[in-house]
C-alpha cells in the first residue's frame, strides 16, 4: 500500500481544508515555531487509530478538536482523512476490493469519535489491523515524534526492547 | 514469540552495526540483550565506540553522537520491516552541518532500498536543500495553519521568521 | 521556609510575566501553586497564552514555544537571585532564526541588569554572531579535545564540521 | 565574587591542560558534535562540589578521568582549577582573606577525590557553602544541561517547584 493524500478539516490549528500530498522520496515540511508542522505528524496517528490523548500533547480527546483563534470561533467537529492507493492490491481481504482506500476519522464535541473506511463505518479495530498489516499504525517506530530521540537514550533498557518487537 | 524476536534481533544488530558506521564515517557498535536470560523480558542495551575514542555507554555519548546512534537504531528497525510511510520531527537538530549531511545521505540511501515515502520536519537549511519537494506551514491569520508549497528559497525566508 | 518561598513565587511570577511577553511578543503568561494549600508541598504549574491564541496548557504548545516559555521561567528565577555565572548548553536548538534573535535580545537584557558572565554553547549562526567573543573546542587529534579563541568566520566553518 | 578562569588538566576529553578565560558579557562556545562541548560545563559543576555521577553522564566518578584515546593513553588523575577574583571581598569569612581564590578539585583512580582552595585542603562541605553563599553551586538554575530544558517542561508540577526554591 502506499500513502498518497492527508486532508485535515478543524485538526488543531489546521480549522480551514487543507490537503498534504504525499509523494515518492522525500518530502521537506518547513515553518516557524508554532505554526502547525507537529500537528501534521499528529493528525497522521490520529486516524490511523491512536486512542492516549497524551499522544496528541491534550489532556482529552476532544483537545484535537480547533479550540478558536483570535479571528476565528472554536469548531465543533475535527476530520482527518488518509487515501491510500492500492492498484497492488496487498490490503488485507476486509478492505481489499477498491483501486484506492480511503480512511476518514471524525470526532464531534460531546459525541465521540467515528471511522470510516470508503464511505461505510468501521470500527477502530479494524481500521488498526488494516495499518498493522501494512507494518504502520499509530505505534509505529517509523513515526518519530518531537524530542522522541532523546526519550529512547534516556529509556531504560527494558523499554526499549519494545522498538524491537515492531521488528519481529 | 521468543523466536521471531531473536531472528529480529540478529536482523537490526547487523543493521544498527552497518549503519553507525555509515553515519560515525566509522567506529563499532553493537546492541546487546541484558537483564534476563528469556529474550520476551530482556533489556536492550547499546554498546558503541565512536572513531578514534574508547568504547562508551550511551551516557557518556554527546548530545549529537547519542542522535547519530538513536537514528541507526530507529532505521535498523525500520530496515528489517519497511513501512509505507517515515516520518522524522526535527530530530536533526543536535546535529553539526557535516552529521546533518551524513543524516541526508542516509536518507538517500533509505529512498533506494525501500519504496517508503518520507515527511522531514526540520529547520536545517542544509536538510531542506536535500529534500525533493517541500512545503511551508504558516499562520498568516494567528493561531490558524495553511500549507503552501514552495521553493528552497521562499521556505528557507519561512524559517527566518 | 514558608514565608520566604511565597515571597519569591510573587518575585519570579511577575518577571515570569513580563519576560514572557517580551520573548513572545505579546501575549499573557502566569504562575500558579497546585495540588496543596502549603506552598512548602505544592506544585508549579505554568499558564500561558502565546500571542492571538487560545489559553493553552504547557503540552499543547509546539516545541519552539515549550522552549521559550522554560527560558522565561529560568530568567525569572535568575533575575529573582543573580548568579555570578550562567551557562547554557544549546537551549537555542529548537527555535527558528526569529525567536533566536529575540533569545539574543534577553541575554543582551540580562546583560544589562546583572553582572553575570554568560557562556553560551551553540550551533546557531544567530547566536554565535551576538556573542561578544567566541571559543572554538576542536578535537584535532580524535577524543582529543583543544580549545582555541576563533572569530565568526572561523566559528562558522567549525561548526560546518 | 566574579569567575575569571576554568582549568581543566585530564578532565574527559580534555588530556592537555586548557584554560578557558571567563570576560563578562557574552561568550559563545562552538564546534563540532562530540567535540567536548559539554564537557566544559561539567567541569565547572564538578569544581564547585557535584557528587552525583549522573550528573556528569558517568556510572561512577572515577569516569571524568581521562579514559585514553586511539592516540593516547587513559591518565591516572583529573584536575580542575576555577579562579574567583574577590577584590570586592564579598566572599564567605572563611574565604575572605585574599583578594583571589582558587577552588581546585582533583580525582586519582582509586583514591577518591580532595578539595583546596588556594593551596590548602578543604571539606567538599565548606566549599559548596562558598558557592552557595554566592548564590551559584553544582545545582544552580542558572546552569542549564543540553536537553534539560525539555525535562522543566516535561517535569510534574511538584517537581517543577524545586526551581523555586533555589530563587527564594
Ligand atoms: N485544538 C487546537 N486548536 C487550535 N490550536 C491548537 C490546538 N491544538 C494545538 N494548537 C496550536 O498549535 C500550535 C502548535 O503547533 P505545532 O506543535 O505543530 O508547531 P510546530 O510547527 O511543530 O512548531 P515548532 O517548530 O516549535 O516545533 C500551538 O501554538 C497550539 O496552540
Ligand atoms: N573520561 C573521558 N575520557 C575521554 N573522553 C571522554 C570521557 N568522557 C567523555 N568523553 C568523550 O567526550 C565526548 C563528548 O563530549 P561532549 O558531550 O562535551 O560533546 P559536545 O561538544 O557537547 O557535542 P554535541 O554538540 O554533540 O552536544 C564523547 O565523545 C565522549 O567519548
Ligand atoms: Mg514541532
Ligand atoms: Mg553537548
Amino acid at each position: 500500500v502506499e500513502f498518497t493524500k492527508l486532508r485535515l478539516t478543524g485538526f488543531k490549528s489546521f480549522v480551514d481544508p487543507t490537503e498534504l500530498s504525499i509523494a515518492r522520496g522525500l518530502t521537506g515540511v518547513v515553518g516557524p515555531n508554532g505554526c502547525g508542522k507537529s500537528n501534521l505528524l499528529e493528525a497522521l496517528r490520529w486516524v490511523m487509530g491512536e486512542n492516549r490523548p497524551t499522544a496528541m500533547r491534550g489532556a482529552g480527546m476532544e483537545d484535537v478538536i480547533f479550540a478558536g483563534a483570535s479571528s476565528r470561533p472554536a469548531r465543533n467537529y475535527a476530520e482527518v482523512t488518509l487515501t491510500i492507493d492500492n492498484t497492488e492490491r496487498r490490503a488485507p481481504a476486509a478492505f481489499n476490493t477498491a483501486d484506492q482506500i480511503e480512511v476518514i476519522r471524525r470526532i464531534t464535541r460531546d459525541a465521540g469519535s467515528v471511522f470510516k473506511t470508503n464511505g461505510r463505518e468501521a470500527r477502530a479495530r479494524d481500521v488498526q489491523m488494516l495499518f498493522a498489516d501494512a507494518s504502520t499504525g499509530s505505534h509505529s517506530p517509523a513515526l518519530v515524534r518531537q524530542g522522541q530521540i532523546s526519550e529512547l537514550i534516556n529509556a531504560r533498557p527494558k523499554a526499549r526492547r519494545r522498538i524491537l518487537e515492531e521488528a519481529a | 514469540g521468543r523466536q521471531r524476536l531473536l531472528a529480529a534481533f540478529d536482523v537490526v544488530n547487523r543493521n544498527f552495526a552497518t549503519l553507525f558506521r555509515h553515519l560515525f564515517g566509522g567506529g563499532e557498535a553493537n546492541l546487546v540483550l541484558v537483564e534476563s536470560e528469556d529474550p520476551l523480558d530482556a533489556g536492550l542495551e547499546i554498546m558503541c565506540m565512536p572513531p578514534g575514542k574508547k568504547l562508551a555507554t550511551l551516557s557518556l555519548l554527546s548530545g549529537g553522537e547519542q542522535t547519530l546512534t538513536a537514528l541507526s537504531l530507529i532505521f535498523a528497525v525500520f530496515l528489517a520491516n519497511p513501512a509505507p510511510i517515515c516520518v522524522l520531527d526535527e530530530v536533526d537538530a543536535p546535529l553539526d552541518d557535516a552529521n546533518v549531511t551524513r543524516f541526508c545521505d542516509l536518507l538517500d540511501e533509505m529512498t533506494r532500498q525501500t519504496s517508503t515515502r518520507f515527511l522531514i520536519i526540520t529547520h536545517h537549511a542544509v536538510t531542506m536543500s536535500r529534500m525533493d519537494r517541500l512545503f511551508g506551514v504558516t499562520m498568516a491569520e494567528r493561531g490558524v495553519s495553511q500549507l503552501v508549497s514552495v521553493d528552497l528559497a521562499r521556505a528557507e525566508a519561512l524559517v527566518d521568521g
